[in-house]
């Protein structure tokens, strides 16, 4: 809330995220899993809707946001993952196709920021390392899989273990520039 | 055996 400088952070890909977590988490209505799931799935609902809320209402946030390179399309991205849900799914309902398709758009929810990264050249701190990090949490979840393909009966991931690893791919361009930068102690800057 | 994958991830 102290820094209203926004300037680098893509809407499209904070609006993509509340649509992947709003999509997901239909099952709050109807599972319980744990104390834990269930606040952080609020967490996650909440953090997601109010990133969105404040770029697009608060005056001083507004105003550094940086609108005319934050120009991907939503369509692009939703309406793909939408099809493909439909179409590889585990089980046709709405709620595990809903769930699906959000699995799928998260895969590629960080586009819009990469390609906006790219656009702006001039990389704050914060958003070079909100995305290395944002990468970085992902990719622990491969190594969960891992440990839980060991430690537990076989179950079949295949559609979250092919989305988690394309959307470590996606990152893994970016963490080479970030790494590079880092190391060389210089200011991060994409190729364009 | 392959169960069906439990939805208990984030």
């Amino acid at each position: 809330r102290k820094n209203t400088n926004k300037r680098g952070v893509s809407l499209k890909t904070q609006e993509l995220y509340a649509l992947v977590f709003a999509t997901r988490y239909l099952d709050m209505f109807t599972d319980f899993i744990s104390l834990y799931n269930t606040v952080m799935k609020l967490i996650f609902l909440s953090s997601s809707f109010s990133i969105v809320w404040y770029m697009r209402r608060h005056k001083l946030v507004r105003r550094s946001y940086d609108k005319d390179h934050d120009t991907f399309r939503h369509q692009f991205l939703v309406l793909p993952c939408l099809i493909l849900a439909l179409l590889i799914h585990e089980q046709f309902t709405f709620k595990e196709v809903m769930w699906t398709f959000s699995i799928y758009l998260e895969a590629v929810a960080i586009l819009p920021q990469l390609v906006l990264l790219q656009r702006t050249r001039n990389i704050d701190n914060l958003t070079g390392q909100y995305v290395f990090f944002l990468g970085a949490y992902r990719s622990l979840y491969i190594l969960n899989w891992i440990y839980r393909y060991f430690t537990e009966p076989h179950y079949v991931h295949w559609i979250t273990w092919i989305s988690g690893f394309v959307q470590t791919l996606l990152y893994a361009d970016f963490f080479y520039y970030y790494l590079n930068s880092w190391k060389n102690n210089v200011k991060l800057t994409l190729p364009a | 055996g392959c169960l069906p994958a439990p939805k208990d991830e984030l």
